[in-house]
């Protein structure tokens, strides 16, 4: 499954990936 | 804790030990949100229990395009209810070792 990253200026990494399974309540 | 629509939970298992845990974040109700959320995946990243604050990094996802700057309080606040409940955990192992 795809994963993507975002580095923000203050150096906090955050790694997008998908939503764990069954967890959504509106989709 | 207050159904905020973001969802926080651990993305590890937590040790009780390390300051900094891996936590991921998501929007579970779409509709609780004032503004648009880029993404339709979790945000994971770590967060340092004692020295960080749960207000800071949401308003980091905001400038990092994952929320909208209306939505930063409440992005905070699922943090820092999670980060609670973390530390609540942490106290209570401790005190029934001890």
């Amino acid at each position: 499954s795809a994963t993507s990253q975002v580095v923000h200026s203050a150096g906090r990494r955050f790694i997008v990936s998908p939503v764990p399974e069954g967890r959504l309540k509106d989709q | 804790a207050e159904d905020t629509g973001v969802r926080v939970e651990l993305a590890e298992e937590d040790d009780g030990k390390k300051p900094t845990i891996a936590l991921k974040l998501w929007v579970e109700d779409h509709k609780k949100l004032k503004g648009k959320y880029k993404e339709s995946g979790a945000i994971e990243f770590t967060f340092d229990l004692e020295k960080e604050v749960p207000e800071v990094v949401a308003q980091e996802m905001v400038e990092s395009g994952f929320f909208q700057e209306s939505d930063a309080k409440t992005v905070g606040k699922s943090i820092r209810d999670r980060v609670a409940l973390i530390k609540w955990r942490r106290g209570r192992t401790a005190a029934i070792v001890a």
